[in-house]
């Protein structure tokens, strides 16, 4: 496994505040968390209405999920498993084109 | 040799300068390689010029790619526009006219060290290497640590942030390297480049402040322009417009920088996709993001041969 296998499990999750509340809400979850903003690079960036993706590690992402719903922040999980998509992306077919 | 190349997968840094090595080699009329320093970690910074060769003045285009590590898709589209400028020069009439009058420098890689580390260790990872004094985070995101509006609204001062702006401008010895070598060149380069991904967007200056350029009338002609050629591949749509309003405000940007240095044209692409894949965009889709790409790259160097 590439990379030692580390992403198993992590996911990227899209989320689009619809409100400042929920915007605020979303910072302050990623105060909570570690987490690797992909769209915008920082949450001091984050927008109403704007799209916020984020990859969470395998151990959060219940906790994110159940957090969102409480929050009744509208969210999608774009990627479910990280580790698939990396290993689809340069492991499986760039390997075999080397050989 | 160039034949075995493959184009359409991603490739470690190993593979991209031993690639530059080999265009260097098989095409001396064309391309002069070269280094414009080192990295943080001891690496070269290799860049490409690709033109015909020439005594009097030509104008140039600078493009580089990899600032980001994670944006993978950059590296391979600066080797697809290599590629297809070299392979095209004796057939494309469009292509040997801009290589005959303009010079383009192509940087594949600027952020070698985290382009390296994210095959290696992190494929998350974004900013460069640099160990950052008291702190154990590593890295300053190249993209923040331009001398412009240093570290103002949209920048981190934190060194664990991804939008750490760096302990001062241009700490980073990446962007000091090309800052110093736009700043001999200024004269020639009408062009800057910057290759980023994921949002499908065309961004030009202002990133720090909600204001109009002042010639935002090229600008804007230039970047709809190129657009339009883009969408005319695929049918991609891209947004574009001022980084601010675009996208976001953030200060320290290379696009900014340029454009603050004379280079009347400054773009930042953000390539595919738009969040489906992100930035584990596969390898079946290089080759249509970079022909869509080369086609809006095409148009803007284009313009720089006509009066605005």
């Amino acid at each position: 496994y590439l990379y030692n296998n580390r992403y198993f499990g992590d996911q990227v999750f899209r989320i689009i505040p619809s409100s400042d509340a929920e915007v605020q809400a979303v910072k302050q979850l990623f105060q909570n968390l570690t987490v690797d903003l992909w769209q915008p690079n920082s949450a001091s960036m984050i927008q109403e209405n704007s799209t916020v993706d984020v990859h969470v590690g395998r151990n959060k992402t219940q906790w994110l999920r159940r957090h969102l719903h409480q929050a009744h922040i509208q969210s999608e999980v774009l990627i479910s498993n990280l580790q698939t998509e990396i290993e689809r992306q340069i492991g499986y077919r760039s390997s075999r084109k080397r050989r | 040799s160039e034949i075995q190349y493959d184009y359409e997968v991603y490739h470690p840094l190993e593979e991209i300068q031993s690639w530059m090595f080999e265009m260097n080699r098989t095409h001396p009329h064309l391309v002069d390689l070269f280094s414009i320093g080192q990295s943080y970690e001891g690496r070269p910074l290799y860049v490409l010029q690709l033109g015909k060769r020439t005594r009097r003045f030509k104008k140039a285009v600078w493009i580089d790619c990899g600032v980001h590590a994670r944006e993978w898709i950059g590296p391979a589209f600066c080797q697809w526009f290599v590629k297809e400028a070299l392979n095209s020069y004796q057939h494309d009439s469009s292509i040997r006219r801009l290589m005959n009058q303009l010079d383009f420098y192509i940087m594949p890689v600027f952020n070698v060290d985290g382009y390296h580390y994210s095959w290696k260790t992190d494929r998350f990872w974004r900013k460069t290497r640099s160990k950052i004094p008291k702190y154990h985070c590593r890295g300053v995101d190249a993209n923040r640590n331009w001398k412009v509006k240093w570290c103002d609204e949209g920048a981190s001062l934190h060194p664990c942030d991804e939008t750490y702006c760096g302990p001062f401008p241009e700490s980073e010895p990446e962007v000091k390297a090309v800052a110093k070598f736009l700043r001999k060149h200024r004269k020639r380069v009408k062009a800057y480049i910057s290759i980023h991904a994921y949002a499908q967007m065309l961004l030009y200056p202002y990133s720090y402040k909600y204001a109009t350029i002042p010639n935002f009338n090229c600008v804007e002609s230039a970047a709809q322009n190129a657009v339009s050629a883009l969408y005319s591949a695929y049918g991609v749509r891209y947004r574009y417009g001022p980084a601010s309003t675009t996208l976001y405000v953030s200060s320290g940007s290379s696009i900014d920088w340029a454009y603050k240095n004379g280079i009347p044209y400054a773009f930042a692409f953000e390539l595919r996709d738009t969040g489906y894949f992100g930035f584990l965009l596969p390898e079946e889709l290089i080759n249509p993001t970079c022909t869509e790409t080369m086609r809006a790259v095409k148009t803007i160097a284009s313009g720089l041969l006509k009066k605005c």
